[in-house]
């Protein structure tokens, strides 16, 4: 059986999407067989595997409100043995319509338990906010991977972000774990960057992936072309990076 | 009569929080009455601004819910002429109260209408979505200001933005305007800013303020310090770029 990661952290901008599509991409080069789960409106993982939706192509969205199975609503990628169940602007009307559903924060487990047995990893990534959208990621989840910008802004909604874990393993999903969370545009020439890591380091104690991911202008380059930096540019410190994370959790995945 | 103006982009992390609290501290350092309302549950514009709220202290979120006014709520802060409504992790509740009260995007509009002839300039900080918070906003404001990172994710929810922009002037606010879209975190050495600068001025048509905000770390510390970069170190980059910036505006409001 895989596992179900989500991806979360309220504060906007830390690499939640960039994680997903290249954390995906990694994984799948090392041919596990992945699911990439776009859960945010904007969209940004779909047009960051370079999916574009055809006119009826039907969406999470669809998924959500019950009108489609997995199977009419995944898509395959350009990366072998990574597919995606894309998102449009269309699901930024699910948070409404689902506001009168009874458990409602577990309508995308229910559309989904049982049936994602087929693969090794599921990623799931969330929009800027800790609403209904996210929190019916964290429910389907097995645990939840935090990326988090080496910037002060963003250790300021840690502690709510965690009082949201806490809250969902209570009520929502007990079996949820926290996976660890990873730094993000790194750099090591900066003194704010070493201070917020070292803080960071600190408050998630034991639970910091051992590898920064690097501020890498490929990573930002990458998406404008639809691709993960693994097909965009597989030499760059971006790619080395989450090529690294990958091999970071598959290590840990097959210790005894 | 002062300039009210909404600080929005659903995209996170694209500087809506640097933006609205170095414009603000840059027009009050020019000696123009500003208040600046924030209005994201994270409150980073609140500690950005170096303000730690007392247990007793009323915010935003008790304006908005009708249980205290203007007079209550707002702070002094460390810059004179710059006040500040303060934001906490309690407004994340006002979303959900206010879903059933009629006309729920103008709670704050009611709050403040007539109440704001103090001041030449009210800035307001948008969390990043589209949500009933930033629509208050945008029903309250005179004017909406679009900060966009040079950055090819913060391409692609523009079209979504507008849309929301033109159906608050059709349905709520028929005097909204589009202030402009401000270039923020834009670095000359890289292609990718450079080409999505210019994807941005063919966007906005003359809607583009001319000084781009670059990327400058003195931006990013500031915060860490509490305050605005103008008084964390006024000779930098960034404090260049925000003063630039406002004396634009000014220019353009003195304009016959
Ligand atoms: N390590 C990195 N180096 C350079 N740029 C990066 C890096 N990680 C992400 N970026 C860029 O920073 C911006 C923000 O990243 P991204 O969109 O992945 O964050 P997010 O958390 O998903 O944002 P949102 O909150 O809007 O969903 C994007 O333009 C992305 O290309
Ligand atoms: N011009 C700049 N140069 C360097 N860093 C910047 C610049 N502008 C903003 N930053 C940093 O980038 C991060 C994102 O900026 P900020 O928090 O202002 O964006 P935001 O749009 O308000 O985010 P959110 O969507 O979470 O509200 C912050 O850590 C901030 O300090
Ligand atoms: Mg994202
Ligand atoms: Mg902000």
């Amino acid at each position: 059986m895989g596992r179900i990661i989500s991806i979360a952290n309220q504060k906007g901008g830390v690499g939640k999407t960039t994680t997903a599509v290249n954390l995906s991409a990694a994984l799948a080069v090392a041919e596990k067989r992945v699911l990439l789960i776009d859960l945010d409106p904007q969209g940004n993982a779909t047009s960051g595997m370079g999916v574009t939706l055809e006119e009826d192509q039907q969406t999470i969205y669809d998924l959500m409100i019950g009108s489609a199975d997995l199977d009419a609503v995944k898509v395959t990628t350009q990366v072998p043995f990574l597919e995606l169940v894309p998102a449009s602007i269309k699901l930024v009307g699910a948070e409404v319509e689902l506001v009168n559903v009874p458990e409602r924060e577990s309508v995308l487990r229910r559309a989904l338990e049982g049936r994602l047995t087929d693969y090794d990893y599921v990623f799931i990534d969330s929009p800027p906010s800790l609403g209904l959208l996210t929190l019916n990621g964290l429910t389907l989840a097995n645990s939840v991977m935090v990326p988090i910008q080496c910037e002060y802004y963003a250790l300021e909604g840690l502690s709510k972000l965690l009082n949201t874990v806490r809250l969902v393993q209570r009520q929502l999903n007990p079996s949820l774990t926290i996976e660890g969370a990873v730094l993000t545009m790194f750099d090591n020439r900066l003194n704010l960057s070493r201070q917020v890591a070292e803080e960071i380091r600190t408050y998630f104690a034991g639970k910091v992936f051992d590898i920064p991911i690097q501020r890498n202008v490929r990573l930002s380059e990458a998406p404008s072309y639809g691709m993960p930096v693994i097909l965009y540019d597989a030499t760059s410190r971006g790619a080395e990076n989450y090529l690294a994370l990958a091999e970071e959790m598959l290590a840990y995945d097959s210790a005894p």
